[in-house]
């Protein structure tokens, strides 16, 4: 007889560690580096905050394969009452409005709580003070996991005699630093290519130390919290803007709670549709609603989403970037207009480096970001890389395999479509495929005129 | 300031249903059909039930794009009591248990349920009755997203006048049947090859009918459940069956709770760790725990797992099959021994089919399987393309590429450490990693000297 049960969503991801990268002590290791600098990134350059982040990986002296991971980072603190929820609890975030950021599930923290209380049975430590708080607070907390709530084995604070704020997060996690260690090392090296204006310090379990300083004092102005788009909103997420709405009329609750959507464009909306503007969106029928979704979906008058909420890396740094680290003889980058997908903005950036120190090789050298964070894993799953070996005919544009040739793919929106919890490459999503190409295509053209010049020059000189 | 909060696994999984494989709607389409029809497989030949199995995907009259899908089946049924929760609840489930299923997660019904919500509105209709019911029961049900759990819309149930026992699950669904349809075909019928005892029809929305009759009555033993086995067991999951024991003493404890070990081996491994036999185990101190998991894990006197809970495809079975697909002039398989990995039993199945009908490609043609489900997305970030295109010298074996070399690999168990909860690809574990590539090595060895046994052949021929 079927044994019939429901689990928290703690006991879900402990059963299927590997579904969040989790998979061996390698992986292990690199999705927890991984999952605190993004927590660190996240408190510093979205709040305005030039980042000042340490990461520390250290051997445990007596036990085989144990690593102590410590990031320290100057970003805005957690409020004391949040910090156990906030690694103790499972779902549980402050980046599940409509703003940029690198995190976006409400898991990433607790993953490596778990993983460490697993294999190695110890609390996260916890020191953070926020901005304009007088005191310092420390925690130790541990997840229970059948209930999805903290344990918090201690607490403490102290008056703050310093300005300092931010987070200090302590883990010890079973890994494998042998294993690791070139991802580990590569994930900090592209994400310092993109956060120039942060400095990144990190010491290694080898006793290396990589330094990366800030090259630029200039902040991007950080990303901003935005109103869903009317374009791909789906029937719950407007029954869900409806219900928390405290709009009066349809008006009123298409105004307000969408961004792209004036009176002007809002009346004519309706009109077309024959909506009554003093209607309470709360009395719609299911079937009411239904014609309201496909007409948000179909209308082709709202205004294209405003790039100005996002916070993309920019054509001039990704060339910097790409120039940097590949030193190609050709370089060129291009960042795409907003797009909406499910109500969402996105930008697509692509960068594209020819030549020059780049090695020869049969495809081309593909670098993908998402949000900022660097995607090192499941390159061949990723929607990126369907576009740069499938869809585009590189013949067309000059280039004959093996040829030296690298692209930089960067999506940032309010969401980005990953196919994994653990962050490694984004679905087959059609809006996002269609801008890689098109950005591809872009830059690629500038490539072909590139090189025809380039070859004519060769020739010239012949004669 | 930032706002925190906390969602219920059914946001979760509404916000991020790409994480799930509903990235778009040809994707979507596949993965409903998917995961109701791996239900029905569940419920049918996990049970010892011949399965006929019927699906309908039709075109909805007026809607454009909108896809009605019913997967009816004859299996164990579902008790009227646990029908809300089983279709409405995320993470609730019967298959949480130790025992070789298709399904795992408590979330493919739900996330089927959870797309057409969003994208059609309708609910989804249930009809089922329980082996030895007297009644047929029915029921509407959506998803309350916020709170996690089933709203029913109607139920009904009547007196039975047939001894028909199943379950009908009809759900609308927004889909793309044009570019789903050879997939969903692909699936269906490599799901048909592994379950020669199975009748399974489907209807498409271009009234083709797709008919896999059994060619035997006899099903395979079915899987059982069964106990952890020690190796690989973790310091939670220590806690957590130490706490749901009503064993008085450790040795107790060790025979009760664990597959492997019997009164002489505990004995002997109590005895070589220095660990009282009279113990309580619930009086264990934190580090007497992680001494004990850490001898659980290295102590090499276990018995190795029995195979006798699993359920594999078998050797025979798996030659049958590539024989009939592919019409190779070779073809060879073998059936591992259970190997662990974190407490569970799994067998690795691997099968090899050269030359004959087989057209010449530059890789093997790899058809994967996990607890007899296809996988056929994501195949490079498989760990068994990992060990087909980079672990194997295929020149040793004989064999130069373009060749018509295909590769059928099975992994079965109590858990699939999966990478995505769509269940498109396995995780790079280091046992399967090594399972595959030893079965690998068994199977191209018998190519390699079958290859050889032909050169001679030919050059006697040619003499
Ligand atoms: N270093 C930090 N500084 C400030 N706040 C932090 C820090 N680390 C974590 N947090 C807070 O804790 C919350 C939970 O972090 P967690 O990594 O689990 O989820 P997330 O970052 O919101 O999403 P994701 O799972 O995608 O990483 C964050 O939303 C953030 O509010
Ligand atoms: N056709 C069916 N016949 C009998 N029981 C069913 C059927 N479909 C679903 N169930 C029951 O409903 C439960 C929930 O199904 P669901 O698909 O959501 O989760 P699961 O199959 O347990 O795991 P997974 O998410 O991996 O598919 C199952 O565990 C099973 O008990
Ligand atoms: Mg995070
Ligand atoms: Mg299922």
């Amino acid at each position: 007889v079927e044994k019939f049960k429901s689990i928290s969503p703690a006991e879900f991801f402990y059963r299927n560690k590997e579904i969040a990268g989790f998979s061996n002590p390698a992986r292990a290791l690199y999705q927890s580096v991984r999952e605190l600098l993004e927590n660190a990134l996240d408190a510093t350059d979205a709040h305005g905050i030039l980042p000042d982040i340490e990461i520390t990986i250290t051997r445990d002296k007596s036990k085989s394969f144990v690593y102590r991971i410590t990031v320290k980072d100057n970003g805005i603190g957690i409020p004391p009452h949040y910090v156990p929820d906030a690694f103790g609890r499972v779902l549980f975030s402050s980046k599940y409005v409509l703003r940029q950021t690198r995190g976006m599930f409400g898991l990433g923290a607790k993953m490596v709580v778990l993983y460490g209380q697993m294999t190695v049975g110890e609390p996260v430590e916890i020191i953070t003070s926020p901005i304009g708080s007088r005191r310092v607070y420390a925690f130790k907390i541990m997840i229970d996991i059948k209930e999805n709530k903290p344990i918090v084995l201690y607490k403490a604070s102290w008056p703050k005699n310093s300005d300092w704020h931010g987070t200090i997060v302590r883990v010890a996690i079973e890994g494998d630093w042998g294993r690791a260690r070139q991802r580990v090392i590569e994930y900090v090296r592209r994400t310092a290519i993109v956060t120039p204006y942060a400095n990144i310090v990190m010491l290694t379990p080898d006793n290396e130390v990589y330094v990366y300083r800030r090259v630029t004092e200039s902040l991007p102005p950080p990303p901003r919290e935005t109103k869903p788009h009317p374009h791909g909103i789906d029937l719950e997420m407007l029954k869900m803007l409806i219900k928390s709405s405290d709009a009066k009329t349809l008006e009123e609750f298409l105004i307000k709670e969408f961004q792209g959507v004036g009176k002007v464009t809002a009346e004519r909306f309706m009109r077309q549709y024959g909506f009554d503007p003093n209607r309470d969106p709360r009395t719609f029928t299911q079937e009411e609603l239904e014609k309201l979704a496909k007409a948000l979906k179909e209308y082709s008058e709202f205004r294209a989403p405003r790039a100005d909420h996002l916070s993309p890396i920019g054509a001039e740094l990704i060339k910097l970037g790409l120039q940097a680290i590949l030193k190609p003889e050709f370089v060129e980058a291009v960042t795409r207009k907003p797009v909406v997908y499910e109500g969402h903005a996105l930008i697509v950036e692509v960068g594209l480096a020819y030549g020059g120190a780049i090695p020869p090789s049969d495809h081309p050298i593909l670098l993908r970001y998402a949000n900022k964070i660097p995607l090192l894993y499941d390159e061949k799953s990723d929607v990126s890389w369907k576009v740069v070996a499938e869809n585009i005919d590189w013949s067309y544009y000059g280039i004959q395999f093996p040829a030296p040739l690298a692209i930089l793919v960067h999506v940032c929106g309010t969401k980005i479509p990953y196919k994994g919890v653990g962050k490694e490459s984004i679905a087959d999503v059609p809006v996002i495929e269609s801008e890689i190409e098109n950005g591809l295509r872009q830059v690629a053209r500038a490539l072909k005129a590139y090189l025809a010049k380039k070859r004519r020059e060769e020739e010239l000189q012949r004669k």
